[in-house]
């Protein structure tokens, strides 16, 4: 059974690639057969695992388009069970390109992309998600199992929490009723500052059955590593960054 | 002769709203009259000077289809000198609503929108974007005079940058030759952190006639100021962060 994870929040900034790269880092660690696709046209997990589309382009858009199947984009990273697909600058036209698409398909494209057999192999595929709420997310969640949600402990990243969660229930109504919410994620924690106490009170408060008892902190740690092109586990294992993820990926292997 | 800045950098969070809110209180504070137009369906800007879009909604989304005329869309906010259009989750449809207007105009809807009349009362228009380069960035653009993008001082800030800048040479080829850098903002900068440092030389170094000699500290008053619906300069003057946007408006003010 592959667990598809959507990293997802239409909030900018809050983690996503951050959770995409280290939480896959862990899991492969953990000997599981783990596949990551870089949906974001910035391609930040992409050049944070030292992958390219290169030329010409091998990415998740032309998974999208149908140009190469699954099986010819899928690239090895420095952790033996670790793989991955990139982005590319191209995916920018695929949110204007969808819009024209015949509504009926347009938000299972991604999930029709996706054989089964080619997936199976898998036990993790995590799916990082740009900062909308647009067709690119919209097609993650479609495909995907569960929803992991990361929320930076500060005040705007309450607001937005409403607004996605509605976009999931719309999803589960017309196309994807077994999407569950992996948990939420309190990321970028900082202890000294009360704000973050607060939001992460407020998030318990509302979500008590899905917040992760596994927090993120600041940590420099997890923001120097993608300059490296490479996860924190493998920059710096000792860190708090890499053991909070390592810590999240046990949290969520115990939950199965 | 009215400023028309974009606030514009299509990475999340890196503090488009933050200098938005401000910048802009800042100037009003100088005596300036502004406006702000908060153009992203997160409506962070909005939340953050406690207006919001109402019902019926008016906010900039009505703008944009024409339901209403600009100067009915104004809302006063805490500071005398400083007005405000709030943005609302309508629009979020603007973005496939726009893939099929007719693409000869697709592009100036907001231009068109701001009636020279009715803007000429401002000296400052500042217009808060969202996280990307779709077609409301891109609207953002072409009406704008200038355009400010805050950078974090962090690695996968420096990546995107590159992508803006070229979006900004087709803007200016195709549709705005006048738009000009009003310049590059390094935000959230922490001293401790020697990531910062390299980043804000590495942005010295390539765009050296751009970046602000103002720096944005990471400062925690900029995260709760708009958790009371208020800018820093209302809510803790004399902290750095409020400071620092203080300056940022001085040295914008003295280059004019
Ligand atoms: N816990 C942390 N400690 C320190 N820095 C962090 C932490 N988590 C993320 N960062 C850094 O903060 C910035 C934003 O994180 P990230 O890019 O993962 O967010 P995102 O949600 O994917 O952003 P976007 O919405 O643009 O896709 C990055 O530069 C990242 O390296
Ligand atoms: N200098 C700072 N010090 C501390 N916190 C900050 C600072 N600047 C911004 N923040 C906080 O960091 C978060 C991200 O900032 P902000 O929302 O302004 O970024 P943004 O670029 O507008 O994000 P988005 O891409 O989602 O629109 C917010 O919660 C904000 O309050
Ligand atoms: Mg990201
Ligand atoms: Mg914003």
């Amino acid at each position: 059974m592959t667990h598809i994870v959507a990293i997802a929040n239409q909030k900018g900034g809050v983690g996503k690639t951050t959770t995409t790269i280290n939480l896959a880092a862990s899991l492969a660690v953990e000997e599981k057969k783990v596949l990551v696709i870089d949906l974001d046209p910035q391609s930040n997990t992409s050049s944070g695992l030292s992958i390219t589309a290169g030329t010409p382009s091998h990415s998740s858009y032309e998974l999208l388009t149908g140009k190469y199947p699954f099986a010819e984009l899928l690239q090895k990273t420095a952790l033996p069970y670790l793989s991955a697909i990139p982005c590319s600058v191209s995916m920018a036209g695929f949110e204007p390109e969808a819009a024209s698409i015949d509504p009926a398909g347009r938000h299972r494209i991604l999930k029709d992309s996706m054989d089964p057999e080619a997936i199976k192999e898998f036990t993790y595929i995590i799916l990082d998600c740009p900062p909308s709420l647009g067709f690119i997310t919209l097609n993650a969640l479609v495909a995907a199992t569960s929803v992991l949600i990361p929320v930076q402990c500060e005040y705007f990243a309450l607001e937005g929490l409403g607004q996605l969660m509605r976009t999931m229930e719309r999803v589960k109504q017309r196309w994807n009723p077994t999407l569950s919410i992996e948990g939420i994620l309190p990321t970028m924690f900082d202890t000294r500052n009360r704000l973050s106490m607060s939001v992460l009170e407020e998030l318990k408060k509302h979500f008590p059955a899905d917040v992760f008892s596994s927090i993120i902190p600041r940590n420099v740690i997890l923001g120097e590593a993608p300059s490296h092109g490479m996860p924190a586990i493998l920059y710096d294992v000792m860190s708090k960054g890499a053991q909070s993820y390592i810590n999240l990926a046990k949290e969520i292997l115990a939950y199965g």
